[in-house]
């Protein structure tokens, strides 16, 4: 909350859209402050009455650089829009950047999302420290509700639950490194970094950084779903393929490689296999092991072939590991196995568990 | 004109984004409490997006502060 727990008196709250933005049709944007304010709506007994003369409690408009109120925007990128606590006058108001290129998807910035989060302010609401909150400061596209427990929390302690609500779901905050319980979805190299999935976010961690970093995968790539079932870099083609489902994505650096997404069973594998649990290129043989339940396949690289004598139960082939793998990876002739909260490493060489360490040990807790 | 060295750049973006975002005091102040307010406001940004508090405009803290954001102050007072 901004200082004084600032907050309308009414939970009847009117606004009016001064003027429209030339990148969308008029009624794109009366959609989306419509839908930005009925998020809060939802969770709150605030109703939102719409105006169209006079004076309004939240007072929206388009303007760019120094637009009237002592706060000039900066161009395009870097400030997006600002909004102003509940009060009166200025108080409410909402001021879009118009240098920005809004849009309806995530071509660029989404002024649904862009809306929910500044008319969040003009609620009462500060920025959120939480990766995954709406109104967490840095802008991320993300679909689906918008919402997390720390956002609906925040707001119901301003003006409390809407009482004929149907109960939302909503999002999972983002997931913390050092619960003990932390389990992986997915592990990767990616040009020396290692690129760590979990839920919607993946941590990203290099050599010269004491600190995970933690995103949002649609932030970096907004074309790759939510959820990653397993990832691995083939360092010699310098890409990575992210496995979702039934479907792999190629990622060169940051950008997905043209032509994807393609089905799994490309690869060799039988329409049986809807998932792979794990997946982990191992530079010295060029082979690519991929992990589904207690099995494990191997891809030639160079072949582009999945190698005969396959699947192999992979409690037979790796002694003293778990039967089954949440994701992989593979550094100097280590394999490390992430299973739960348990992390294996493995020799590939002595062909046995060296040692057994807690998952999350790799993000320094 | 003479080029703003990158560093130089980097610490003009740093100080612009800690003075909107911050509360980092505008103007001129004597060298020594100016580089300690704005290593303090460093500290407090990097607190706040969880990120090594180190006081030191590294690459991820820079990172952070070019992404694409909300104009409103992370911290205190909005006038």
């Amino acid at each position: 909350h901004f200082p004084g727990h600032l907050k309308w008196q009414n939970n009847n709250v009117t606004f009016r859209i001064l003027n429209y933005t030339p990148d969308l049709k008029k009624v794109d944007v009366d959609r989306a402050i419509r839908n930005a304010l009925n998020v809060w709506a939802d969770v709150t007994p605030l109703t939102f009455k719409k105006l169209y003369h006079g004076n309004a409690d939240i007072m929206i408009s388009f303007g760019s650089k120094e637009h009237g109120d002592y706060n000039p925007f900066d161009g395009p990128n870097g400030l997006l829009a600002h909004a102003y606590p509940p009060g009166q006058g200025i108080g409410g108001d909402t001021h879009f950047d118009e240098d920005e290129q809004w849009t309806t998807d995530s071509s660029a910035y989404n002024l649904f999302i862009v809306a929910a989060h500044e008319l969040g302010h003009a609620l009462g609401m500060s920025h959120s420290a939480d990766p995954g909150a709406l109104m967490y400061p840095v802008y991320s596209y993300a679909t689906g509700y918008p919402l997390t427990e720390d956002d609906i929390e925040g707001i119901q302690a301003l003006y409390g639950p809407n009482p004929n609500a149907r109960k939302v779901k909503p999002k999972p905050d983002a997931p913390n490194k050092c619960d003990p319980e932390l389990s992986f979805d997915a592990v990767t190299e990616l040009r020396g970094e290692t690129i760590i999935f979990k839920d919607r976010f993946y941590w990203r961690l290099h050599p010269q950084m004491p600190e995970p970093e933690q995103t949002l995968i649609k932030s970096t790539w907004p074309s790759i779903p939510n959820k990653v079932d397993a990832a691995y870099e083939n360092p010699e083609k310098d890409i990575v393929i992210i496995f979702s489902g039934i479907r792999m994505w190629a990622l060169n650096g940051y950008n997905v490689v043209d032509g994807y997404p393609k089905y799994i069973h490309k690869l060799g594998l039988p329409k049986t296999v809807r998932k792979i649990d794990a997946a982990v290129h191992i530079g010295d043989t060029g082979k690519t092991l991929l992990f589904t339940d207690e099995d494990y396949w191997s891809y030639d690289e160079a072949t582009g072939t999945m190698d005969s004598g396959y699947p192999r139960s992979i409690e037979d082939d790796f002694p003293g590991m778990d039967d089954e793998v949440d994701a992989a990876a593979y550094h100097y002739g280590y394999l490390y196995f992430f299973h739960e909260h348990i992390q294996y490493e493995y020799s590939y060489t002595s062909r046995k568990v060296i040692r057994i360490l807690r998952t999350n040990s790799i993000l320094n807790c | 004109l003479p080029l703003l060295s990158e560093d130089k750049h980097n610490y003009l973006l740093a100080e612009k984004y800690l003075r909107r975002f911050y509360g980092l005091p505008a103007g001129l102040q004597g060298r020594h409490t100016s580089s300690g307010a704005f290593q303090t406001k460093i500290k407090e940004m990097q607190g706040f997006f969880n990120l090594k508090v180190t006081g030191n405009l590294d690459d991820n803290t820079l990172e952070l502060m070019k992404q694409a954001r909300c104009g409103v102050p992370d911290i205190g007072e909005y006038n």
